[in-house]
């Protein structure tokens, strides 16, 4: 096995208008990172592309939900925890991925229906919503923020198998404005997406 | 599961977001396999918060396509980290198909060899298995011409090694083979020769004991 470390970036150009952050709610057994969340100063348009899988998981109908009756405006977060899927977890799934949804929004004093929500790890079994909805308590606030140690730690809270972060950030300019992309992912197994 | 974000400072419509996200996911997130299997929770979003000023971006913005292509070579970036960390893998494979009827069906061809276990553990074993590649695209389902089918590796520098030309093997010079699959990153190159001129690119890594290990490991 490869030595992965050379694709960690070491600094990075970052959005105006973003904190992140992520910390250790005890989700995970090992007492890693376990949780992320992305804030925007101000409400933002939003899209996403889901799974095709029919069995789809609670956040990805909560998120799909919001999406489409907000018509992907006014988003000011995403929410996303490691370490449990929260998929195949039936109407109380539902209810906690909206539990994670409602509780950010409260924390940043947005609306109830403001964030999407992302969930990942083992397939079967219910969050532990206590400690994640406290997790969300004590993460807004000074706890976000938008050094590149920040965007590092919010891509290692959603690692599950990962052998490394994947964060990349880039600049470009258009009709004389300067702006900033930047962007994390997680996957290293059960990867083959046909996501719409 | 793959899961991923992106956000920009940018001014973006909701609904050009949402074109330029599919854009960017069909051509890079959607060009990936690691080990064959769709996630329940697979999810990428975007954000785009306009804090850096400028006009708003619509789908019918002269910037549109600027923008698009930014954020699809951005995606592209991010779904091969994802390769490179596929659990187990010692290789990271560029496939590249080209001269297919449609970009659907050089898509399909790609998918095919990607989730090969026998061309994945063939690159794993630094064997320049072309058979195993001209199988899966075979079985396919796509229109290809087998008398005009080519198959190349392409190294980091120097000639492509030529496995197959025109449906007809070529003398491989196997420790130029070697040279090649001995190197982190591998190009392949598939051309169908159907005339059609549709090309894609796709993603994949080889396939190790450390996979089984891994997976044999995990609980729920």
């Amino acid at each position: 096995i490869l030595d992965k470390s050379r694709f960690v970036p070491s600094s990075g150009s970052y959005p105006q208008g973003y904190k992140v952050g992520a910390l250790a709610t005890g989700v995970k057994k090992s007492n890693a990172l376990d949780l992320s969340i992305l804030a925007s100063s101000v409400p933002a348009s939003a899209a996403a592309v889901f799974t095709t899988n029919k069995f789809q998981a609670a956040p990805v109908l909560a998120s799909k939900d919001i999406l489409s009756t907000t018509g992907g405006q006014n988003i000011s977060a995403i929410v996303i925890n490691s370490g449990c899927a929260n998929a195949v977890t039936g109407e109380g799934g539902l209810k906690d991925a909206y539990t994670m949804v409602e509780t950010v929004g409260r924390e940043l004093g947005v609306g109830s229906r403001s964030a999407l929500v992302m969930s990942t790890g083992v397939i079967g079994q219910r969050l532990q919503i206590d400690k994640i909805t406290r997790g969300i308590t004590e993460l807004v606030g000074p706890q976000l923020g938008s050094s590149h140690e920040h965007w590092l730690s919010c891509a290692r809270g959603i690692m599950t198998t990962d052998t490394f972060p994947k964060l990349v950030s880039k600049r470009f300019e258009l009709d004389g404005v300067t702006y900033s992309l930047a962007g994390l992912a997680k996957g290293a197994g059960m990867i083959c997406p046909n996501m719409a | 599961t793959l899961l991923g974000f992106f956000v920009t400072d940018a001014p973006i419509a909701a609904p050009a977001l949402q074109k330029m996200l599919k854009h960017a996911t069909d051509r890079s997130f959607n060009c990936i396999s690691v080990d064959t299997d769709m996630s329940t929770n697979d999810t990428i979003a975007a954000l785009a918060n306009g804090v850096a000023g400028g006009e708003l971006i619509t789908e019918t913005h002269r910037n549109y396509d600027a923008i698009q292509a930014e954020i699809t070579a951005f995606a592209k970036q991010l779904a091969q980290l994802v390769v490179r960390d596929g659990e187990g893998a010692t290789k990271f494979i560029t496939l590249k198909i080209q001269d297919a009827l449609s970009y659907e069906d050089a898509k399909t061809v790609a998918h095919s060899i990607a989730n090969s276990s026998l061309f994945k553990t063939a690159m794993y074993g630094k064997d320049a298995n072309w058979g195993r590649i001209l199988c899966a695209t075979g079985y396919a389902g796509v229109e290809v011409n087998p008398a005009k089918t080519s198959v190349s590796f392409i190294p980091a520098s120097g000639p492509a090694l030529q496995l197959l030309v025109n449906g007809e093997p070529e003398t491989v010079d196997e420790a130029r083979a070697s040279e090649i699959l001995d190197q982190e990153d591998i190009e392949v190159h598939v051309n169908l020769g159907t005339g059609g001129g549709h090309d894609c690119e796709f993603w994949t890594c080889d396939m190790s004991h450390e996979y089984v290990t891994i997976n044999g490991d995990y609980r729920t």
